[in-house]
């Protein structure tokens, strides 16, 4: 990717970065669409020879040879029984049955998480600069399991088998499905063993933000990664007939419009059907559409569609306007036509002229790539929410990471829109998702593990989570674009990730096997359930009260039920203990606990105030006590618990939700 | 109704290694015949070693709910369909 390599702080020199060679002995494993092995992005040169515990190999296909890997992409297979026995046989002219990429995703998110390191890279002439990976010298496998008709579970699982009998290190997944119990949710019991051998397991968060309770891939044996902006944008100015001066944001590099006005409609103006506002399929008249610019609105489907649909009807220029879903929050596209995108407050108003001018004109100019732009990150709208919709103890998502117009490897298949009628080819593409958040925080993660090959998972997850940022440098909380306000962590997890303090976190919760089976049975899990989520034997003692409160995770929900709707959690008016437990990683230290909170509703001590460790791998326990009050049923509130030896902060939020 | 319950989808067996019937020595001798006993067309899509044990297979709903029902099957999962994000 360019530019958030600089974001995130990996341009700088420090120290505590790992050397190259300890990079390139971690595997990162990436299920997707699978790859395009003649990038750049895959140039092996300056690596040294594959880790010898590698197991993995190069699955030949048609149009996919032994020689597409190297010592960069040292591993691809492909899956396709579960979708061939629901499709029948790939149809070899529509699809290549084999580890190459068709689609453009499965390249973008390899890359993202570990591309080599590529000058001058850029999307036609867009974000141009030196695109490189998170981990630039790690080592790529990428397992083909989603194809045109979707990813099948029996083929995910299948490779998820291979690839912790490869040995990857890290397995990125920025797919999503049901939401279930962990035990019939078979990615969730999959990423158990994985993790269970070792292996970081981070998935995306879905993009059904900014709706609550919205997310994908909630097991606390997973990473959940959701999505935030970057500090660089892609302004295109739009001028109105009446000369109001507007600003949206476009990829578009073709021919540009000349500089007189152009006659301005609004889909739902120039059709003849409920689907014109949106630019629908045959929606739009080509009668009133013809060399005019067309206004439509987000959303219904894909928005690369809607340009075309507009350039069929003959349409010489689109704005894509939001409507109160998306807000504020801009998503680029290399249309291919001359357009612009739009937050909602510009769309009303343009909206608004055109329904009061007699023949509305208006002109869009040339998209430019702008950097340093403030604030940011800021969460982006379609970035999953919380509270956790199967466990509400447990907050989620994470963590953020870069998901809005990333500049990524891409496919030789298709254009940048995807389209078919779109004949472009491209070595970079810029696309949005948490499917983009997702491989940023696997590559961080193999960054860490570089540097830390004996941690476990969840002391990277840790690391990861409680040295996250949530505020900007100027103090003001990480703003939410959907809500234009402060973001919470319902929205942001434990904040955006900031891997250069990740590498030296001072302390971790370094969940054990033990605390998930603990976990599990807090859940009041039969063995049977257990047994199908973990693939372990396990009883839970009858003696030993298991809570979700002591489950040793890196942030804090506590769902509260008012005293009416008294289930599952703590009465609201009650005191409730949560223990939890840190190793230190760091040299020793004393830590003293602050807490910081956003309500008088809840009164938070914590014992001991104090925490010395006197060795590396030292744990010492803590207990959280919440003295609670009543509130309105659906009040959420947050707070904060740090410890600090004064030269790190081990931070964690804390998620109150009444119901 | 009955098209419904005719119809064959993929499932994913999630089966108790440990507890493997005794008159069997191998795992797939045994997946073969608990498939062959609620079915006498399915076979074996994929075995899993590692993450999941036991394999994926496509069956009616009459025939997983069959499956579920055997000594050493944990559960019979229908197979969810996932989306790129």
């Amino acid at each position: 990717t360019t530019r958030t390599p600089e974001f995130l702080g990996l341009g700088k020199s420090t120290t505590l970065f790992p050397a190259s060679d300890s990079m390139g002995e971690v595997i990162v494993g990436i299920l997707d669409t699978g790859v395009w092995p003649e990038l750049k992005s895959f140039d092996d040169s300056g690596l040294g020879p594959v880790p010898s515990r590698w197991k993995g190999d190069c699955q030949v296909g048609k149009n996919f040879s032994a020689s597409s890997c190297n010592r960069k992409l040292i591993g691809a297979k492909f899956f396709s029984k579960g979708y061939e026995v629901a499709f029948g046989p790939i149809d070899e002219t529509m699809e290549s049955r084999s580890p190459r990429d068709d689609d453009g995703h499965g390249t973008h998110t390899a890359t993202t998480a570990a591309g080599s390191v590529v000058p001058s890279a850029n999307l036609l002439g867009y974000a141009s600069g030196t695109a490189r990976g998170m981990a630039s010298h790690a080592r790529v496998a990428v397992y083909k399991v989603c194809w045109l008709g979707g990813c099948f579970g029996s083929d995910i699982v299948a490779a998820m088998d291979a690839a912790v009998a490869d040995g990857v290190d890290v397995l990125s997944m920025s797919i999503g499905g049901g939401l279930s119990e962990y035990y019939s949710d078979t990615v969730a019991i999959g990423a158990f063993t994985a993790a269970a051998n070792g292996i970081f397991v981070s998935c995306s968060a879905g993009n059904s933000g900014p709706i609550p309770s919205s997310l994908s891939n909630v097991a606390p044996w997973i990473t959940t990664v959701g999505a935030g902006t970057l500090d660089r944008d892609f302004p295109a100015s739009i001028t109105l007939g009446n000369n109001e001066l507007h600003s949206g944001v476009t990829l578009y590099n073709g021919k540009q419009l000349s500089d007189s006005m152009v006659p301005l409609v609004y889909g739902g103006n120039v059709s003849n059907s409920s689907g014109g506002a949106l630019c629908m399929a045959g929606s739009l008249i080509p009668e009133k559409v013809a060399r005019k610019i067309v206004v439509c609105d987000r959303g219904g489907s894909a928005r690369v569609q809607k340009g075309v649909v507009v350039k069929d009807a003959g349409g010489i220029g689109m704005i894509l306007t939001n409507t109160d879903t998306f807000g504020e929050e801009l998503v680029a596209d290399a249309h291919l036509l001359p357009s612009a995108a739009v937050g909602q407050k510009t769309g009303d108003a343009i909206k608004k002229y055109i329904s009061s001018t007699r023949n509305p004109t208006a002109k869009i100019g040339p998209g430019t790539t702008k950097l340093e732009v403030q604030p940011s990150p800021v969460v982006a709208a379609f970035s999953s929410r919380g509270p956790n919709p199967v466990t509400p103890a447990i907050l989620k998502p994470d963590i953020i990471a870069p998901g809005v117009n990333i500049l990524a490897g891409w496919t030789g298949a298709v254009g940048p829109t995807g389209l078919q009628s779109d004949p472009r080819h491209v070595n970079f593409n810029i696309i949005s998702g948490t499917s983009m958040s997702c491989p940023h925080v696997s590559g961080l993660a193999a960054i860490v593990k570089a540097a830390h090959p004996e941690w476990s998972p969840a002391a990277i997850k840790s690391a990861l989570m409680t040295t996250a940022y949530t505020a900007y440098k100027t103090g003001q909380k990480i703003e939410d674009v959907a809500t234009g306000g402060p973001a919470t962590p319902f929205d942001y997890g434990a904040g955006h990730a900031d891997p250069v303090a990740a590498l030296d976190p001072g302390l971790v919760y370094d969940a054990t096997i033990d605390d998930y089976l603990g976990f599990l049975c807090a859940l009041n899990y039969t063995p049977n359930q257990i047994k199908s989520t973990t693939h372990r034997d396990f009883t839970c003692q009858t003696s030993k009260k298991y809570t979700l409160g002591d489950f040793n995770y890196p942030s804090f929900s506590v769902p509260l039920e008012t005293a009416s709707g008294r289930r599952g959690g703590a009465d609201s008016s009650s005191i409730i203990k949560y223990t939890r437990t840190l190793t230190n990683v760091g040299a020793p230290a004393t830590y003293k606990v602050s807490l910081y909170s956003q309500t008088q509703a809840v009164k938070m001590s914590v014992e001991p105030e104090t925490l010395s460790f006197k060795a590396q791998y030292e744990k010492k326990s803590y207990t959280v006590t919440f003295k609670t009050s009543s509130m309105p049923s659906g009040t959420t509130s947050f707070a904060r618990l740090e410890w600090s030896d004064g030269k790190h902060i081990v931070g964690s939020p804390i998620a109150f939700s009444w119901t | 109704e009955e098209k419904i319950q005719k119809a064959k989808r993929t499932y994913i067996v999630h089966v108790d290694k440990s507890n493997m019937p005794e008159t069997f020595t191998d795992h797939a001798l045994w997946y073969d015949s608990s498939l062959k006993s609620v079915s006498d067309s399915a076979s074996v899509l994929y075995r899993y070693e590692n993450v999941v044990h036991g394999y994926s297979t496509m069956l009616t709903t009459e025939e997983a709910e069959a499956l579920g029902e055997q000594p050493g099957i944990l559960s019979v999962l229908p197979e969810v369909i996932y989306e790129l994000h």
